[in-house]
This record gives structure tokens, sequence and C-alpha cells, in this order.
């Protein structure tokens, strides 16, 4: 079974990734459920976007493609 | 691609852009207003938009360099990652456009990023357009190296900039550049698309000639010479007027008169061409043509109907075309001069006209019978633009 290689700094990387790029609100209590499952949201949205595997979950596809050098412009349409 | 929407567009077709008060140290004063200056052409050529530098007051699209927080929500994170930002059209910070100084910025070198490319990126949501899905389109999100000698403004971002502000009426281009000067006087600077000089009044050097369904088109920098029916004398316009995602100046050209397609060379891609409109996949690079990747460029290329071989020349080479099996004969290259003597070493631009080949090179061409392996006649290019 491959074994990952997301580190704890990687999820937070990944959380400022979403704010910044595809509006994740913060949570009130970011371990309760419904902050996981937002988290889960955006992160397909953003695997959508990219044409990644869709699968809700931070993989080491998903968080390459984040360190990607880019404009720092919203994807979601929050830029306005 | 797509747009910020409710309306986020400049209402007026003069955009104005500031002078850059603190330039990144990677590159030269004048290469960063190069690539400024280029990167709004790319929209410019599009649209009915022009763009005029304002070296004082407040412009519509203030530019910056800055690093890390910088004075707006968004601050950048050092160097690679976020490279830059803008902001959708409106008033105050709206079309702003900050640069990461952190980043390492070149002028057209793919070891850093080429502000050119990176800056046309931003103007695009400086002009109200937002991130697009097309992973070949200038507006995705992530950066891609291209050349910047050769870029053509992808399909996918002319129909968002166009389903903003329509096409561009007259295929010209300007930016202009005005505001005081140290005297207090107004200078005003205005760079049209390249006026064409007067053709007959010197030499000229053709970069390439193609036919096309029996119309000819010769080519020179960034413009060409159209010989129709219609007219008695060629008509001059700009490439970009024919063929809009054709690369700004050409190579090499040649049509495939088994498809009536126009197959332009620039650089180490070609383009291929069915009326005005670039085929899907289109750039390729030389490579899938049959070149080897060591051709850098072509330099000339006719199609020869009477052994329907197309025959393209690189350097004192040339190499045969099969337009039916698509690949390269066996057997090329071959020295130019020893195969099909009496043209010289090297080839310019070469075309067929009325079984004839012709064979130019500098200001002169030669009129060549292929079946006999012989120079008919010398000729000045000029002539064939009714000079």
């Amino acid at each position: 079974v491959p074994v990952s290689k997301v580190t704890v700094q990687d999820e937070g990387f990944a959380k400022g990734y979403l704010k910044r790029f595809f509006n994740l609100t913060e949570e009130k209590d970011p371990l309760s459920r419904k902050g996981a499952d937002r988290m889960s949201k955006k992160l397909s949205e953003m695997q959508k976007f990219f044409g990644l595997r869709i699968t809700g979950t931070l993989d080491d596809n998903t968080l390459e493609m984040m360190k990607k050098p880019r404009c720092g412009v919203a994807d979601e349409n929050i830029a306005r | 691609y797509s747009t910020f929407g409710d309306g986020l567009k400049w209402s007026k077709n003069t955009v104005t852009y500031s002078r850059i008060v603190d330039y990144t140290p990677d590159l030269s004063q004048a290469e960063v207003d190069d690539s400024i200056r280029r990167a709004l052409e790319v929209w410019a050529k599009v649209t009915p938009l022009t763009f005029t530098k304002l070296t004082s007051g407040t412009a519509d699209i203030m530019i910056s360099f800055a690093r890390l927080s910088h004075g707006d929500n968004y601050p950048f994170d050092g160097p690679d990652g976020t490279l830059a930002h803008a902001f959708a059209p409106s008033p105050d910070i709206g079309g702003d456009a900050h640069f990461d100084d952190d980043e390492t910025f070149t002028f057209r070198s793919s070891t850093g990023y080429v502000l050119f490319l990176v800056a046309a990126h931003e103007f695009g949501h400086s002009l109200g357009l937002s991130h697009s899905e097309d992973r070949s389109a200038l507006m995705y999100p992530l950066y891609s190296y291209k050349d910047p000698d050769t870029f053509v403004l992808p399909q996918d971002d002319v129909r968002g900039i166009q389903s903003l502000y329509g096409s561009n009426p007259s295929g010209d281009t300007t930016t202009t550049t005005t505001g005081s000067s140290p005297s207090g006087d107004t200078t005003t600077t205005t760079t049209q698309a390249p006026t064409i000089p007067d053709v007959c009044s010197s030499p000229v050097e053709f970069d390439a000639v193609t036919t096309l369904k029996g119309e000819m088109f010769f080519f020179k920098d960034s413009y060409l010479w159209h010989s129709s029916s219609q007219s008695s004398t060629p008509q001059k316009s700009l490439i970009s007027s024919f063929w809009p995602n054709a690369p700004t100046s050409v190579d090499a050209a040649y049509e495939n008169p088994g498809t009536g397609n126009v197959l332009l060379f620039k650089g180490n891609q070609y383009w291929q061409f069915r009326g005005k409109t670039v085929l899907p996949d289109y750039p390729k690079r030389l490579s899938d043509f049959g070149f080897p990747s060591s051709v850098p460029k072509v330099d000339a290329a006719v199609h020869v109907s009477s052994i329907s071989r197309t025959l393209l020349f690189v350097n004192n080479k040339y190499w045969s075309y099969n337009e039916g099996w698509r690949r390269m004969d066996r057997g090329y290259p071959k020295f130019i001069h020893r195969h099909l003597p009496g043209i010289g070493h090297r080839v310019d631009a070469a075309f067929e006209n009325r079984g004839q080949l012709y064979f130019s090179s500098g200001s002169r061409q030669t009129e060549y019978h292929y079946q006999r392996r012989r120079a008919l006649h010398t000729l000045m290019n000029y002539l064939w633009l009714g000079c």
C-alpha cells in the first residue's frame, strides 16, 4: 500500500492554499466533522479544476500541483 | 475561459497604465518596459483596446514590484509559489498588477519566470478575465514557459477577451506614451503597428512565400504582400490580419494543394491553417514534422506539384517530404548545391508558380526548372510586388 508522504505541515500548507484560491472559509472548530467535510469539498473542487483524480483527500499529486508556480488570483470566482 | 462577471470590465477602449517606479533588479529597465509593452500588445492585437502609458499621475493599471506584505490583503510568499497578482477592472486598486520581487524574472530565458508571460497573464485579469481551465490558455493559473518571440495568444484567451470587448476592427495595435517631461510640456509618443516601407524604393528580401488557392503571399517581418486576381498590385497588410493565430513573423511557408491548408514555420514550431483557422493541437514541434531535434528552424519550404513532394530547406541542405505518406523521404537531407545546382548554397524563401520553382536568396531569386535541374533566369524579388 503506497504510504502517503503528506505531513502535518503539508496539511497546513494545503489549507492555506485552499483558503487563498478556493475560498475555504475558516471553521470555528476546524477539527469538527463539518470542518473536515468543508476541507474535503474544497479539495475536490481544486482537484476537478486541475484535472486531478477527485478524491477529496490530500494526496501527493494534489500537493505537488499546489506547489507549482502560479498566479496569485483566486481560481474560484471570489477575486471580484 | 472565465470572466469576473458583474460587468467587471473597462467601460472605455483607452486604458492607461503607469510607468514602473520600483524596477526589479533582475532585468534592465528597458527590458522591463519592453516586456510590459509587449504584454499589453498581446491584448491590444485582438481587441479595440489601446494602452496609453502615463509617466505621471494615477493610471487605470498601476504596475509595481513588491515583496511579501505590500499594502493589499494578499501578501506574496517569497520565491516561487505565487508569482504575481492583479485586480479586476474598477476604480482605485482595480486593474492594478503587482509582481513578486522575490521571483527571478527573465526577459526570454526559461531559467526564471519570463516577465512578458507573467505580465500578459496578469493584464488579462486587469482587463476582466479570471482563470481558464484550458491548460494551453494564457489565463491558466499555473505558469508554463513559452518562447516569447513566437508567442501567439491561444484561442481560448482570444474568445474570452473578445467576449468582453469585441475584436480589433483595424488589426493595428497602438501603445502610446503620454505625460509631462521634465520641462513640464506633454510628450506623446505613439508606437503604431509597423508601418510598411514603400517596397519599390529598395531591394526587398522575403522571409517566406506561399501560394494559397491561386493567390500569393510574400512574407516580410510582421507583414505580407498578398497578390490576388482582384488587384493588379499586391496589397500590404499584417500577417495577423490573415492568420490571427500565426506567429508575428515566419521563417517558411507552403501550401499543401492536397488539403488546401497552409503551413507556417517559425523557430522550432509550425502551424497548420485551414483558411484563417489554426488546426487543433497546433503549433507542433519540428520533430513532429519529421526533422531531427537538432534542426533549430526551417529557412524555406515549397511544394513541388509535379512530384507531390514538399522540399524543406535548412541551412545548406534540404529534405523531401512525402505529403501522401506524411513522412520524410529516405536518403535526406541532401546538399542544396549538389542536388539543386544553380541556386546556390542557401535559400530564404521558395515557391512554385505556373510549374516553375522560384528560390529566393537575399533580394534576388532564381527561376528554376526542377525536372532539368536547371536555373532559367535570375530576377529581383520586388518584381512580384508590382514594381
